[in-house]
């Protein structure tokens, strides 16, 4: 599983 | 995903929903100043990386919103329609929120770094910030319909955002657990307030059957 890099959510 | 856009347009007509009432009825009470000046923090803290890294127009867009309006509504709240504003019910100790925001930003992080803490420090702080608004919900005892719509609104947008986290993590392969904790948390601070006004909807459903 990838971790969240970058936060694209808001 | 389909559940994603939901939320992200829940989250928006909460706020729609909250200015047209402070205009309509030029005043803000049984709006809790506490919880919209903690939202100015969480959104402060979250999108600051409006000015390091790029998503889309969207995501910017949307970030832009959601800091200029919740600026804007504590202006309207402090400034505008300061008169009518009544204070004495508004007296939730934010300390332990924002204290204990930090304290779960510092335990909880993907790396070490100032903005990385303040991302976390926002999600902990977002989950619990409505809490000054409930409560004041409580000891007014009776709300206008349409705060509560706002509130629902709210807690909806995050609520949405769990199955978007499912839908992710089976079809991106992509799991962000300090995301989903906090939501989980959000959404079950929301829980309660849900079920009442599950309720209250329903009876007013069933007041206007013939």
């Amino acid at each position: 599983v990838k971790e969240a890099d970058g936060h694209d959510e808001l | 995903n389909l559940f994603r856009i939901a939320g992200d347009i829940s989250h928006l007509v909460s706020i729609l929903i909250l200015l047209q009432t402070i205009e309509k009825g030029k005043t803000t009470s049984g709006i809790s100043l506490k919880t919209q000046i903690l939202y100015v923090v969480v959104f402060v803290t979250r999108y600051l990386d409006l000015l390091t890294t790029y998503v889309s127009l969207y995501n910017s867009l949307m970030k832009i919103f959601f800091i200029a309006s919740s600026v804007y509504v504590v202006w309207l709240m402090t400034s505008k329609y300061n008169k009518k504003f009544k204070e004495d019910q508004d007296v939730f100790p934010v300390k332990y929120l924002v204290g204990g925001s930090f304290v779960m930003s510092l335990l909880f992080h993907y790396k070490f770094t100032f903005s990385e803490i303040l991302w976390s420090f926002s999600l902990w702080l977002e989950a619990v910030c409505i809490l000054p608004q409930l409560f004041l919900l409580q000891k007014t005892g009776e709300a206008k319909a349409i705060t509560t719509h706002y509130i629902f609104a709210l807690g909806l947008y995050r609520a949405l955002y769990i199955p978007n986290w499912f839908y992710r993590y089976y079809s991106e392969n992509r799991l962000d657990l300090l995301s989903v904790s906090a939501g989980l948390l959000q959404t079950t601070i929301y829980s309660d307030f849900f079920y009442v006004y599950y309720q209250k909807v329903l009876k007013n459903w069933g007041f206007n059957l013939p």
